[in-house]
């Protein structure tokens, strides 16, 4: 889900 | 992790290392766009702002440290240290019109409204056309040196690796990212016509050159 999305990616 | 991901990241390390290596060995930076270079400097500046307040892991933190320091690197090099070999009148991308309309498309498109996820957003659709000036000098003198197009074609290969690396998260993790995907693919689209040059002529011996 967006809410707990965190951007892992570089 | 998976391998998809570690090989786009160590393609696009190795991509910022044949850069060092193209500037320091010929002492010249003729041939790189200092707009498109000024613009991954501000791609991983408003990209990597969580550095301060969110942890991922140890590999994320120096990855996002060595894409900052080494990004400004080249600026410094290109702007004070080889500084006459670079010639302005061949860089002549308009970059206000990629910095516009990517500010729009951060407003229009993010997942929250705070300052940290726009400029994130900003910096995802920035990245997806930072490489234009670059091109479009590419496009103007119609040739380059084989380390350059080498440097080019290690760029283009970190953001095709990212294209498995989303379907290989959408299955295994049930992870997308539409913003993300989407600016990745654009991106991956504008190296095609480099890319066809590469694979037919570079990697086949001879210099890059575009038919007149």
């Amino acid at each position: 889900p967006v809410e707990n999305k965190r951007h892992d990616e570089l | 992790m998976n391998i998809f991901r570690l090989l786009g990241d160590l393609s696009h390390l190795a991509s910022i290392l044949i850069l060092l290596q193209k500037i320091q060995s010929t002492r010249s930076c003729r041939g790189i766009s200092f707009k498109t270079q000024a613009l991954y400097a501000t791609v991983f500046i408003t990209r990597y702002l969580d550095l301060f307040y969110d942890w991922v892991s140890l590999y994320n933190f120096v990855m996002k440290i060595f894409f900052i320091a080494s990004s400004c690197y080249v600026l410094y090099l290109m702007k004070y240290k080889y500084r006459p070999t670079h010639d302005p009148s061949i860089d002549t991308f308009r970059v206000e019109y990629l910095l516009g309309p990517c500010a729009v498309l951060a407003l229009l498109f993010h997942y929250r409204f705070t300052l940290p996820e726009l400029l994130w957003s900003f910096s995802i659709f920035l990245e997806s056309v930072a490489i234009l000036p670059q091109l479009f000098m590419l496009q103007r003198t119609g040739e380059a040196e084989t380390i350059t197009t080498h440097y080019l074609a290690a760029l283009g290969a970190y953001r095709a690796l990212y294209i498995p690396n989303w379907i290989y998260r959408w299955f295994t993790e049930d992870m997308v990212d539409p913003i993300a995907v989407t600016a990745g693919i654009v991106q991956t689209a504008l190296y095609l016509d480099f890319f066809y040059v590469y694979f037919t002529k570079v990697l086949q011996g001879q210099k890059f050159e575009l038919p007149a």
